[in-house]
């Protein structure tokens, strides 16, 4: 979901 | 990954990188906003809590404790190291006018009411404006060395390549963060007149001045 593959980025 | 992503990574990292080296280097930390710093050492904080709880690679982890350390070692110069060289005359900008609104924005706009989440978001909005003291010093003191005119657009530079990062993404894998978009926007149009400045001058071999 967009909350976890947000933190993929710095 | 893509390469807009990649190349604002490394931008990200060669304006910290500058900027740790111009201090290192001349003993000195003279134009430098120790606000800023210590904003941006309050949006990484804040924003890689998740260094704990998460793994998402190699590459991810090691740019987060990078960030992490260069921006606390920065603070620790301005503050400690080297302070006698500290401009703080000029280092007006009340932090909390920024970091008070932002808290309550973050409480009030997220994607979910969690503390990670609360806290991540805060960091984002908290980047989109934690340049301002150093924008403000600069026109203060009407000047900047050339040195932090490169720290300052390989920043700039930084959050316009994650914009083109998430129009690729957008297209790539229908992917969108709203948040990250409307702050990315915000903090890269605070750059724009600082970019056309350095465009016009430090490219052409002239210090950056303002005009009185």
């Amino acid at each position: 979901d967009a909350i976890h593959t947000k933190h993929d980025e710095l | 990954m893509n390469l807009f992503r990649l190349a604002g990574d490394v931008s990200h990292l060669l304006a910290i990188i500058i900027l740790l080296l111009k201090i290192w280097r001349t003993r000195s930390c003279a134009g430098i906003s120790g606000k800023s710093q210590i904003l941006f050492a309050l949006v990484f904080t804040t924003r890689y809590l998740d260094l704990l709880t998460t793994f998402i690679s190699f590459y991810n982890t090691t740019m987060k404790v990078i960030y992490i350390g260069c921006s606390y070692a920065t603070v620790w110069m301005i503050y400690a190291k080297f302070k006698a060289t500290y401009d703080s005359n000029h280092d007006t900008f009340r932090m909390e006018f920024l970091v008070i609104p932002i808290a309550a924005l973050s409480l009030l706009v997220n994607h979910d009411f969690a503390p990670l989440e609360i806290l991540w978001t805060f960091s984002i909005y908290l980047e989109s404006v934690a340049i301002l003291p150093q924008l403000f010093m600069v026109s203060k003191t009407g000047e900047a060395e050339t040195i932090t005119s490169h720290y300052l657009f390989a920043l700039g530079l930084y959050r316009a390549l994650y914009l083109m990062n998430w129009i690729w993404r957008f297209f790539a894998e229908g992917f969108f963060d709203l948040i990250a978009i409307v702050a990315g926007l915000v903090q890269t149009i605070l750059y724009c007149d600082f970019f056309y400045l350095y465009i016009t001058k430090v490219l052409k071999g002239k210090k950056l001045s303002l005009p009185a």
